[in-house]
C-alpha cells in the first residue's frame, strides 16, 4: 500500500526540517503511481498531485512528527475532502412523491440497484417502472426484482416508447399512494446520441427529483468521459458505485467526484437486495490509496 | 495523432499519457516508454513518427499469439463454458457466438446455468427463441453443476455440434462462487472427458486494472482457453488486455461491438492497436 511504498522515499525526509520541491519529488511520484494503479483518471491524478505539492511545499516539518506520516496524512485528508462530506440519502418522505431515474452504461447494475433502493424505502410504498424495452427479458428482470423487494412494479411491455411508459408509471404512482417512483432505464453508451436524447426527453416528461448515475466501481480511465457526458446531458444529482464487494481500488470514484462534483450516495456491496450502503468517503479514500 | 516532429521528453510524455489513458496501466506503460526512451538515446528513433511506429509494432506483437483456432469439431460435440464477473456481457456474447456458429452450419444448444439472478434464464431463453436453439434449464436456485450435467446429457441425445454453457456473473473475490464454477467445469469434464473444450472469460473493456486480477483468479481456477472483450463500441480502449496478455498469454478470441446478435468480431491485433491511437 502507499505507506509501505513511501517508506524509503519518506525515510529520506527524516532529519529535514522543511519539505522542498526536491525532497518530495519522489514521494509525489509514488502518489501518482498509486493513484494511477487505482484507476484514477490521469488528468485528475496530475491535478491532485499538483495540489498536494502546493500544499506541502514550504510546510514546516512539525517537531517530533515523522515527515512521512505527515505527508501521507495530508494526502489522505485531501482525498477525503474530494470524496465529499457524509452523504445524504435520497430525500424520501411519506406523503410526497419522490421521483428517481436510474441511468448508466450497460451492465453497471441499474436494475439491481433500483431494487435495492426500493427495498430500503419499502415502507413508503415505492413503484418501480420498467423502461428498458431493449434488453431481452429486462422487463421480466425488473418485475422479479420488485417481487423480491416486496414492492409494486409497472410495465408496459416492449412495444412502447420508454418515455411513454415512464409517464404512465408516473400517473400510476400519483394515483396509487406511492411516495417513491423508481424508473429503471436501459443501459446505454454515453456516445449514443439517440439514446441519450431519449433520457433527456424522459427527464423533461417526468421532472425527476433525482437522476442517479450507476457506475461500476472497477471502471477505468473512461469514468470521467462517461460521467461528464451523462451530467452535461441530464444533470446528475447523485452517483451509485456498484460491485464494491470486489477488490477494485475504485479510483473511478475520485475521478467522478472531481469531474462532476456530485455526491456519491450509495455503494452496492453484493447481488442481493440488501447489498446497499451509504457511501463512506473515509473508507473509499483509504481503499483508493491502497 | 502527434503530427511529425522532433523527439523530446515532452513528446515521450504525450505517448505515456496516451497509453495510461487507454487503461494499459502503469507497469506496461512505463516499460514501453522506457524502451522508447532507450531507442531514442541510442539514436534508433529520431522522430515522433518513429516512436509511434515502434510503439504500434510492439503493442501489436504483444497481442499476437500463435493461437490454434477455436476447438469446434470435437466429437461428439464441442463444449464452450462462458465465465466472468457480473454484467460484462456473458449472456449476450453466448447468443452472438451461437449465431456465428449457426452461419457455419453448426447445430447449437445452450445451457442456462445462471439459476440465481432475476430474469437470467428468461434472458437466455429469449435469445434461444430468436435463434431457434434449445435452451436447457433447471429449477430456480438449482445447483448449476447439475443443470450443466443435464445439458451434456441433452446434447448427446440431440446430437448437437456445439454446446454453450452460460454461467452466472461472479466476483473473483467470492470464494464460494469460484468453487461453484470450478464444480461446473469438473462435472462437465466427468460427463464428457475433454470438456469443456473452450473456457472463455468475458471481460468488459471499460474495466480498469482490476481486470488483471480477475483474469488471474479465473485462470487459476479454470485454465482459461480464451478471452472475449466486450463493449468496444464504447469509448474505452480496453488497454488492460495488453497486461493480461503479457502476464497470462490467454488468446483473445472475440470482441463485442454492440448489443445485437451480429455485433461480434474476431480479435484483430492490428485493428485493436490502431484504435488505441485513434
Ligand atoms: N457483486 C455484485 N454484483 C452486482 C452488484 N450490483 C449489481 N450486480 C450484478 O451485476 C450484474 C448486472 O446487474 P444489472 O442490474 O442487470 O445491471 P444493469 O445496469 O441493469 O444492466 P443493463 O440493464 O443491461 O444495462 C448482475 O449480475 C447483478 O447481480 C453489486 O453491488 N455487487
Ligand atoms: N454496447 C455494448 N453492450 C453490450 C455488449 N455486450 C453486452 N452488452 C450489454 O451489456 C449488458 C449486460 O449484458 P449481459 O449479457 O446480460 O451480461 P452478463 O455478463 O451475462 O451479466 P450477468 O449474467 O448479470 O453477470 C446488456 O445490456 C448487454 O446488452 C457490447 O459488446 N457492446
Ligand atoms: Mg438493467
Ligand atoms: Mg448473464
Amino acid at each position: 500500500n502507499l505507506s509501505d511504498r513511501l517508506q524509503s522515499t519518506i525515510s529520506k525526509l527524516r532529519g529535514t526540517d522543511k519539505l522542498t520541491d526536491d525532497n518530495i519529488k519522489e514521494a509525489l511520484r509514488e502518489v501518482k503511481l498509486a493513484l494511477l494503479e487505482a484507476d484514477v483518471n490521469l488528468l485528475i491524478v496530475k491535478e491532485f498531485v499538483n495540489s498536494i505539492k502546493k500544499e506541502v511545499l514550504g510546510a514546516e516539518v512539525e517537531k517530533g512528527l515523522d515527515p512521512g506520516k505527515q505527508f501521507i496524512k495530508l494526502v489522505h485528508e485531501k482525498l477525503v475532502e474530494i470524496m465529499g462530506t457524509n452523504p445524504e440519502d435520497i430525500n424520501v418522505k411519506k406523503g410526497g412523491l419522490h421521483k428517481v431515474m436510474m441511468v448508466g452504461l450497460q451492465g453497471s447494475g441499474k436494475t439491481t440497484t433500483t431494487g435495492k433502493i426500493a427495498k430500503k424505502f419499502q415502507d413508503v410504498n415505492p413503484l418501480l417502472v420498467a423502461c428498458d424495452v431493449y434488453r431481452p427479458a429486462a422487463v421480466d428482470q425488473l418485475l422479479t426484482v420488485a417481487k423480491r423487494a416486496g414492492v409494486t412494479s409497472f410495465e408496459k411491455g416492449t412495444d412502447h416508447d420508454p418515455v411513454t411508459i415512464a409517464k404512465e408509471g408516473l400517473e400510476k404512482a400519483k394515483a396509487g399512494n406511492h411516495s417513491l417512483l423508481m424508473i429503471d432505464t436501459a443501459g446505454r453508451l454515453q456516445i449514443d446520441e439517440k439514446l441519450m436524447e431519449e433520457l433527456a426527453r424522459m427527464k423533461e416528461a417526468i421532472r425527476p427529483d433525482d437522476i442517479l448515475l450507476v457506475i461500476d466501481s472497477m471502471t477505468g480511465q473512461e469514468a470521467v468521459r462517461v460521467a461528464k457526458t451523462f451530467d452535461d446531458t441530464l444533470g446528475i444529482t447523485g452517483v451509485v458505485l456498484t460491485k464494491v464487494d470486489g477488490d477494485a481500488r475504485g479510483g473511478a470514484a475520485l475521478s467522478i467526484r472531481k469531474t462532476i462534483g456530485k455526491p456519491i450516495k450509495y455503494i452496492g456491496i453484493g447481488e442481493k437486495l440488501d447489498g446497499l450502503e451509504l457511501f463512506d468517503p473515509e473508507r473509499m479514500a483509504s481503499r483508493i490509496l491502497g | 495523432v502527434f503530427g511529425d516532429g522532433k523527439l523530446d521528453e515532452d513528446k515521450l510524455e504525450e505517448f505515456e499519457d496516451l497509453l495510461l489513458q487507454g487503461d494499459l496501466g502503469v507497469e506496461v506503460t512505463m516499460e514501453l516508454v522506457d524502451h522508447l526512451r532507450q531507442g531514442w538515446k541510442d539514436g534508433k528513433y529520431k522522430t515522433v513518427a518513429d516512436i509511434q511506429e515502434s510503439l504500434k509494432t510492439k503493442i501489436q506483437e504483444e497481442l499476437t499469439l500463435k493461437i490454434s483456432p477455436l476447438n469446434l469439431s470435437e466429437s461428439p460435440f464441442a463444449v464452450i463454458l462462458m465465465v466472468g464477473i457480473n454484467g460484462v456481457g456473458k449472456t449476450t456474447t453466448t447468443a452472438k457466438i451461437t449465431s456465428l456458429f449457426q452461419k457455419l452450419d453448426k447445430k447449437c444448444m445452450l445451457v442456462a446455468c445462471d439459476t440465481f439472478r432475476a430474469g437470467a434464464v428468461k434472458q437466455l431463453e429469449t435469445w434461444g427463441e430468436r435463434l431457434d436453439v434449445t435452451v436447457v434449464k433447471g429449477k430456480e436456485n438449482e445447483d448449476p453443476a447439475s443443470v450443466a450435467f443435464e445439458g451434456i446429457k441433452r446434447a448427446k441425445q440431440e446430437k448437437v455440434d456445439i454446446l454453450i454453457i452460460d454461467t452466472a456473473g461472479r466476483l473473483h473475490t467470492q470464494v464460494n462462487l469460484m468453487e461453484e464454477v470450478k464444480k461446473i467445469s469438473r462435472v462437465v469434464e466427468k460427463a464428457l472427458p475433454g470438456a469443456p473444450h473452450e473456457t472463455l472469460m468475458v471481460i468488459d473493456s471499460t474495466t480498469g486494472q482490476n481486470a488483471i486480477e480477475q483474469a488471474k483468479v479465473f485462470n487459476e481456477a479454470l485454465d482459461l482457453s480464451g478471452l472475449v472483450v466486450t463493449k468496444l463500441d464504447g469509448t474505452a480502449k480496453g488497454g488492460v488486455v495488453v497486461a493480461i496478455h503479457r502476464q497470462l498469454q490467454i488468446p483473445i478470441r472475440f470482441i463485442g461491438v454492440g448489443e445485437q446478435v451480429n455485433d461480434l468480431q474476431n480479435f484483430n491485433p492490428e485493428e485493436f492497436t490502431e484504435a488505441l491511437f485513434a
